[in-house]
């Protein structure tokens, strides 16, 4: 159980403080706009109004006792950087902050923020990249041009065993390894080559990336 | 090579373009801001002042001839919903559009959008997620509470064989199947037990969630 502050109840912040709780952890939830703090109402530990650009409310709220702190203001650059500032002063031994852009990352990192995300552009590639695979539902980066994949069977291998469908590891067919297979609820660790695929099965799929797609787009 | 419309250029849509136009794409990228058209030339195919819920306008720009599009209008609803409604209309065959809370959301698929993105609350839960997580760098959920993680090795283990470290498999003492093992560029599938683990490898281990906290809280 750990304690967060997150300033910043916007669509990112509210939804990073609502995890947080829902995970058991308390959550300090701050805003300077009354609406959003009584939206929190029921989803952080201690929604509060409160400027947090001004030392000492964030001193009153009992700021210092916190070692984390996540800083959830996107477009008033300004309030996001003193507030990371303040949050420092005060002595939050980790801080993630959310930057506009490269610029206001590098600030935000120059004055000590341990972590910073950019939330658009980083679903903006999630969503570019998956437009034309639609079968590839996540993806992990193990190396540059390297990962794992989880992918739906493409209709074309149903009732197949993965060494007829070529998937029986990298010096197969397609050069995939099938690491796991999930069946409904049942999960296939490391399948043999003779496990027959079904229509619906996700597949955890290692390989080079261009592999990978070559299969995804069968 | 796809083509594809881009609508809203803010810090979402604009990295949906350039990615997609990175990767090689044509891009048509709308927005009725001036200056956010400027800032895309030469990151996107075709960057064009135009307002997306005039019908007449996407006419002209050829809009009907695009099989997919992505609405990136993220704060005014009302725009983002007709400009769907046209997408829809025009013969878009698949649409991606961008939401900002769940009703929203629920709106644009019933006009028409084939998918939903939500890119601060998708961000916002993995970061809640891997705030007291520090070694874990990526993961995929594979079933309800059992899935996939890239971990960086934890010091306590560095010199140990898997089997010494109880990674050995799913009955081993952590409960965990390591599936892969990269050290600097070499990546190693399915390693064998007696594989000597080293600081500074990343590990792709699967298994049942609260075992993947438990070994990466060493
Ligand atoms: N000085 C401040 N003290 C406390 N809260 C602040 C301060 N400045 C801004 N905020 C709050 O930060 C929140 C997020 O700000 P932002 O400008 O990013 O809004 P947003 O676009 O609604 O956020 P999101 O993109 O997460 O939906 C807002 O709810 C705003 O009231
Ligand atoms: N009717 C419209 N036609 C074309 N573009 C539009 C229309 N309405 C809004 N836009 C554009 O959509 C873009 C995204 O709008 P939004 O309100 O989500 O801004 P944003 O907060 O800057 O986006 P982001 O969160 O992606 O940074 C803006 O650049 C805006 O000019």
């Amino acid at each position: 159980r750990k304690q967060v502050v997150v300033i910043g109840l916007g669509r990112f912040g509210s939804e990073v403080a609502k995890t947080l709780y829902q995970e058991g952890h308390d959550v300090l939830a701050i805003d300077n706009d009354e609406r959003r703090v009584q939206e929190m109402a029921g989803h952080a530990t201690y929604p509060v109004k409160a400027d947090a650009t001004n030392e000492a409310a964030l001193r009153e709220l009992g700021v210092p006792n916190f070692d984390v702190a996540v800083v959830a203001i996107g477009n008033d650059i300004e309030a996001s950087i003193m507030s990371t500032v303040l949050l420092k002063t005060l002595g939050t031994a980790h801080i993630v902050a959310r930057a506009r852009d490269p610029l206001h990352g590098r600030t935000l990192e120059r004055v000590g923020a341990n972590v910073v995300v950019y939330p658009e552009q980083e679903t903006a590639e999630r969503v570019a990249r998956s437009l034309f695979q639609p079968h590839v539902l996540d993806y992990i980066e193990l190396a540059p041009s390297f990962g794992v994949s989880k992918v739906r069977l493409p209709e074309a291998f149903n009732h197949m065993t993965l060494k007829q469908a070529g998937l029986a590891g990298p010096r197969d067919k397609y050069g995939l390894a099938v690491l796991a297979v999930r069946r409904g609820k049942e999960i296939i660790l490391l399948p043999s080559e003779e496990e027959r695929l079904q229509s619906g099965d996700l597949l955890l799929v290692a390989g080079r990336d261009e592999l990978l797609e070559k299969f995804s787009a069968s």
